[in-house]
């Protein structure tokens, strides 16, 4: 599936 | 982390600061958007919920404890502390315009159906529109103070330098999150109107002064 980006930024 | 992204935090911060500087040294709200501040901590309240379950660095957990503990704190300025200056009258923007349609959206478009993932989209989308109430107040008072639009030319200018930040980390890192990316333009866009006018007054030392 998709590659979900980690939520790294504020 | 990079220059663009830390020079985008620091204005973000540099943007609550002016802020809370200009509610407790003026000791009044006036001119302030209850309902931006509202949409504000819905936004960081719904991103940050991760803020005990993934640590991310040192600076990330400081920064999200600073930016929901600021904007609930302004909130109380606002609606409690300085009231008696809060001109509700003018800011009367439906947010339930913003908030109906945003959270529809979140569920829609998203990167993964999951209730984190669209909480997450949902604070992406809103942020992109919590100004509105802001700008809308200020179209109808007809002028802004100096400091407020310090606040505003520093709130819009976050957001800008985050989408210099996606650029680099598109080329850097490939990096690319295309959510985050439209609303940021969105949001950028939304000031652009201020920004002409920030640079064409308020840098020269006039007031902002909408024609009414």
């Amino acid at each position: 599936d998709e590659f979900v980006p980690r939520h790294d930024e504020l | 982390m990079n220059i663009f992204r830390l020079c985008g935090d620091m204005s973000h911060l540099a943007a609550i600061i002016i802020l809370l500087l200009k509610m407790w040294k003026t000791r009044s709200v006036a001119g302030i958007s209850g309902k931006s501040q509202i949409l504000f901590a819905t936004v960081f309240t719904a991103r940050y919920l991760d803020l005990f379950t993934s640590f991310i660095s040192i600076y990330n957990t400081c920064m999200k404890v600073f930016f929901i503990g600021t904007v609930y704190f302004t909130i109380y300025l606002i609606y409690m502390k300085f009231k008696a200056t809060y001109d509700s009258n003018h800011d009367s923007f439906r947010v339930e315009f913003l908030i109906v349609p945003v959270g529809g959206l979140a569920f829609l478009v998203n990167h993964e159906f999951a209730p984190l993932e669209i909480i997450w989209t949902f604070s992406i989308y809103l942020e992109s529109v919590a100004i509105l109430p802001q700008l809308f107040m200020i179209s109808k008072t007809g002028e802004a103070e100096t400091i407020t639009s310090h606040y505003l030319f520093a709130l819009g200018s976050y957001r800008a330098l985050y989408l210099c930040n996606w650029i680099y980390r598109y080329y850097a890192e490939g990096f690319f999150d295309l959510i985050a990316v439209v609303a940021g333009v969105v949001q950028t866009i939304l000031y652009c109107d201020f920004f002409y006018l920030y640079i064409t007054k308020v840098m020269k030392g006039k007031k902002i002064s909408l024609p009414a």
